[in-house]
C-alpha cells in the first residue's frame, strides 16, 4: 500500500505552553494532564522529548479559548513544584500533513520540513506519527507555510514527483 | 461522536536517538530527515519540543535494523555542525493508545499517563495527536506498561468507568 499524504491543515487559534524543569519521575505527566482534564481543557498536541539531568520539559498546544484556565493551572503547578516556570506563546500555528504510512515511508516528513525550510520558516516543535506530521511554527507564517507544504504534496502543475534534488 | 480508545500497542524492537544542539534555524530538520530518507531509514516517531537559546534538540525513534545506518549519519552530522552530540538508547519501548478524538477529549491521554505513573513507570518521551498517544519508556518495562494501559482502557472485569478519582 503506497504511502500517501491526503491533506494539509493548519490551525492558528492555538497557543503553546512549555513547562520547564518538570521532575522526571513517574506520575508528573499524569498530574499535569489530569489537572488540565479536570478544567476541561482540550489539548491538541503533547510533546515531551527526552529529558536532561532528571528534569523534564513538557510542551502542549491548546486552543486559545482554554489559555486562561491553563494559566491558572501553571501558577498552581509552579507553587506545587510540578514545574519551575512556564513559557506561554500565543503567536503560534500548527501545520499538519495527514495521510497513511507516513512514518514507514522515509522522506515524507522530510519533504514537509524541506518545504518549510525553503521558505525560511523555522520549525519550533515537531510531533509525528504514522498518520500525521505536525509542525508548530510562528503564527504569522502560517499562511505561507500552508501554501508551501500544500504545493509540495499537491503541486499546482499536476506534477507529482518530489521536489528538490 | 464519543471519543474512544480502540487499541493499545507496544514496540520493543526500536531505538531512540536524540540529537543535541541542533542549530535552531530553518532547514535543519529537513537536512536530518532527508539524510535519513536517503539511507531508507524508517523513522517511527519524531519529537522536537520548543528549543532553548537557539539550540534545538531532535529525538527520533527508529526500528533496530536501521540503527547502524543512523549511527553513521550521526557521525556525519557531528562533523557537519548539524548537532554537537547525540545519545543513542537501545533499551526503549514505545507504548501507544490508538483511537479517535483523543486530543479533543480531555483526560484520555491523562488516563494513559496515570496508568503508567501508578506502575512507577517513568515516561521518557510523549508524542500525541488526535488519533494516537505514544509514550517512550524503558524497554524492560514494556510488558508491565502494556498491561497497565490495556487494563485502564479495557478493564478486565468489564467495568468501563475511568479508574482513579
Ligand atoms: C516528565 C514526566 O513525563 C515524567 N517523566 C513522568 O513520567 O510523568
Ligand atoms: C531544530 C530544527 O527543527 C530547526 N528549527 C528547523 O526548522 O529546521
Amino acid at each position: 500500500e503506497q504511502a500517501e499524504v491526503v491533506g494539509v491543515s493548519s490551525d492558528r487559534k492555538i497557543a503553546k505552553i512549555t513547562l520547564l524543569d518538570v521532575p522526571d519521575e513517574p506520575g508528573l505527566a499524569a498530574r499535569v494532564f489530569q489537572d488540565l482534564a479536570a478544567e476541561e481543557v482540550n489539548v491538541r498536541l503533547i510533546i515531551q522529548s527526552a529529558s536532561s539531568e532528571s528534569r523534564g520539559r513538557i510542551t502542549f498546544v491548546l486552543d486559545d479559548e482554554y489559555v486562561e484556565r491553563a494559566e491558572l493551572l501553571v501558577e498552581q503547578w509552579k507553587a506545587g513544584g510540578v514545574a519551575s516556570d512556564a513559557s506561554i506563546d500565543h503567536d503560534v500555528a500548527k501545520i499538519s500533513i495527514v495521510g497513511s504510512r507516513l512514518a514507514s515511508t522515509p522522506g515524507l516528513a522530510a519533504r514537509m520540513f524541506a518545504a518549510l525550510g525553503r521558505e525560511r520558516i523555522n520549525i519550533d516543535c515537531i510531533s509525528s506519527s504514522e498518520m500525521k506530521v505536525a509542525c508548530v511554527i510562528r503564527g504569522d507564517q502560517a499562511q505561507r507555510a500552508v501554501r508551501a507544504v500544500h504545493d509540495e504534496f499537491f503541486p499546482p502543475d499536476g506534477d507529482k514527483s518530489p521536489s528538490g534534488g
